[in-house]
């Protein structure tokens, strides 16, 4: 682990006063390697070295730890800043229906992800419905309205779907009609570099009040993680992410490069393909899966 | 990297950043990286080149066909963690048999995900083959075994058995899958004739655990990767295939019928630099 090789990195410095440029170099290098198994963006990797690097240079080394631990704590300290705090703070203000919309790459999670979070507010006492956006891909739409039956929610049905933008219209007046207060709008997985595909979503973002764009993220994607979260916030504006598939062995370095270049919070992480597997984001749990 | 022509430490730093950018890996890159430093080459042009010919020369042995007219029919089972496009490239593949006058069944064994056995049937009905399947939460290891009775008894060509996604860290789904498989060796040995682990390009080092655990458990036979049409360059590949040594058939390139593409080891290393 990160630890035993910090600590092999810093049987040396045993004796020594303080943390310096020289002894802490290797140390630095162990934790690039450890942040690059992760998955975390080079780029990424280099800012957060720097900043770990001004951090401890120049600290007395503590008696009561070991010079590793030390080390490790600032590295650690410094990835649960970066990674926010624990919040699935949704907003929900403004005439209702609220409305929460998924984006993201193909096969990332969304549609399970968005019955998660509908049984998660329909035990917070809120009344969500799930709309299917997504007229693309074979079954979608049977997909969560199978989901929607499975948490006996409300699913916004139509016959022949025409555009996104129309479907999404539609489910306003359904929401309306059947006292659903929050809607959560499924939409299609798309490449960051479809630009037909991201204008929808920006035309969605632009004709209709959204109160939440979350970015659903697969944990086991790699250096990708920085540009697709880096276009899908120019193109529409996300207010949160969603980290996926947490239940396996990634070690989601991913969480660091998007929450990095996009400032947005990791609101929940989704840890199985069951409906109640849906947990709020913690950040110091990241933080040591990260490091390995 | 190759603006300046003369090879210094910029430049082999910024060979360092196009592989671990490209999801090649900080092992796998520096390995590849000492060996070019050992070819002395002139200038960034030639080791351009060079780095595609060493990349290329990695995966060569690897990029095979199947041989699916060994046996009749033959039989394909399709496995990998979920969202991958195992279901997506079951269509794609029937679609390369049937362009060769194949006949093709399709065996609908995720039995578990919302709407899956729909969803692959909606690709039969576009294809004009025939799928068998059975209720939702059936055996998917019933679906596999009637799939293959029915092909035989049809005496088609090629039967393509869909799985449902699942992570190589759940041990009771791998055993899952060793039972579909224990179940078709009953009808021959030599089944399934492939198993194919379907590896999406955007992922990153995980990719390296999965292929592990799914060939030690059931011997993935054969290596599809998906969604390169994205800008994931997919460099993960070259160490899962050199360390396990699995060919790999095809690439996807998008989501529709005919995006699927012979896996090419020199267009996959030029890749890299698109
Ligand atoms: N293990 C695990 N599987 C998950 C999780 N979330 C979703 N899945 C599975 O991942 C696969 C893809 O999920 P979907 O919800 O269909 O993904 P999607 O983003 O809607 O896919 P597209 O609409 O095709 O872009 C399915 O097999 C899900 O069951 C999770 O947190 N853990
Ligand atoms: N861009 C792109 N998308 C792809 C490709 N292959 C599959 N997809 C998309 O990825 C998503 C998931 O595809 P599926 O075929 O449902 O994946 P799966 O592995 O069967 O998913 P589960 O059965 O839920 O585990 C769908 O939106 C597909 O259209 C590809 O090569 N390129
Ligand atoms: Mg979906
Ligand atoms: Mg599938």
């Amino acid at each position: 682990t990160l630890t035993d090789k910090l600590g092999q990195v810093f049987k040396k410095l045993r004796g020594h006063g303080r943390i310096t440029e020289s002894n802490i170099t290797e140390a630095l290098r162990e934790v690039r390697i450890a942040l690059l198994e992760a998955d975390v963006h080079l780029k990424v990797v280099k800012e957060f070295l720097e900043r770990v690097k001004e951090k401890a240079l120049g600290q007395e080394v503590l008696t009561s730890v070991t010079p590793a631990q030390q080390f490790i704590k600032i590295v650690a300290d410094e990835l649960v800043n970066v990674l926010g705090s624990y919040t699935s703070e949704l907003d929900f203000s403004g005439k209702p229906p609220a409305v929460i919309m998924l984006v993201g790459l193909q096969g990332s999670g969304k549609t399970t992800q968005a019955a998660k979070l509908a049984l998660f507010l329909r035990n917070k006492k809120r009344k969500p419905g799930l709309v299917c956006l997504d007229i693309y891909r074979p079954a979608a739409y049977d997909q969560l309205k199978k989901l929607s039956a499975q948490i006996s929610v409300p699913f916004f049905e139509y016959e022949k779907p025409k555009d996104p933008l129309n479907i999404a219209k539609e489910s306003l007046i359904f929401a309306d009609k059947v006292g659903v207060d929050t809607l959560i709008f499924d939409t299609a997985g798309r490449l960051h570099i479809d630009q037909e595909l991201m204008d929808e979503l920006k035309a969605l973002r632009n004709n209709i009040k959204i109160n939440e764009v979350l970015l659903v993220v697969d944990s086991m994607i790699g250096q990708e993680a920085l540009n697709v979260a880096e276009k899908f916030n120019q193109e529409v504006k996300l207010t949160g992410l969603i980290l996926t598939k947490l239940d396996g062995d990634a070690r989601g370095g991913a969480a660091l490069s998007a929450k990095s270049v996009t400032g947005v919070p990791i609101k929940f992480i989704g840890v199985g393909e069951k409906l109640n597997a849906l947990e709020v984001f913690h950040p110091h749990r990241m933080a040591s899966r990260i490091l390995g | 990297i190759l603006g300046k022509s003369v090879i210094d430490d910029v430049v082999w730093e910024e060979l360092e950043t196009l592989l671990i950018t490209s999801d090649v890996g900080i092992e796998t890159s520096s390995t590849i990286i000492k060996n070019l430093r050992k070819q002395n080459f002139k200038d960034t042009a030639s080791l351009k080149k060079g780095l595609i010919d060493e990349i290329t020369k990695l995966l060569v042995p690897y990029s095979q066909t199947i041989d699916f007219n060994r046996n009749k029919p033959f039989v394909i089972m399709v496995v990998g963690v979920n969202g991958v496009g195992k279901t997506t490239t079951i269509a794609k593949l029937a679609k390369y048999f049937v362009d060769k006058n194949k006949k093709v069944v399709l065996g609908a064994a995720d039995t578990f995900r919302a709407a899956a056995i729909e969803q692959l049937e909606i690709w039969a009905k576009r294809l004009g083959v025939d799928i068998v399947k059975q209720k939702e939460n059936a055996d998917p290891a019933a679906v596999a075994y009637d799939s293959l009775q029915y092909t035989k008894a049809k005496d088609y060509d090629v039967l393509i058995i869909d799985t449902a996604g699942r992570l190589h860290t759940k041990s009771n789904l791998m055993e899952e899958l060793k039972k579909i498989k224990r179940v078709l060796q009953k009808v021959s040995m030599d089944y399934p004739d492939e198993t194919l682990l379907i590896l999406d390009a955007t992922l990153g080092q995980n990719s390296i655990n999965q292929a592990k655990v799914f060939t030690e458990s059931i011997n993935a036979t054969g290596i599809i990767m998906t969604k390169l049409d994205g800008t994931a360059k997919g460099g993960v590949l070259i160490n899962v295939v050199t360390s396990l040594r699995i060919p790999v058939y095809f690439v996807g390139v998008g989501e529709g019928i005919d995006d699927l593409e012979i896996f090419d080891a020199r267009s996959f290393a030029e890749g890299l630099f698109e």
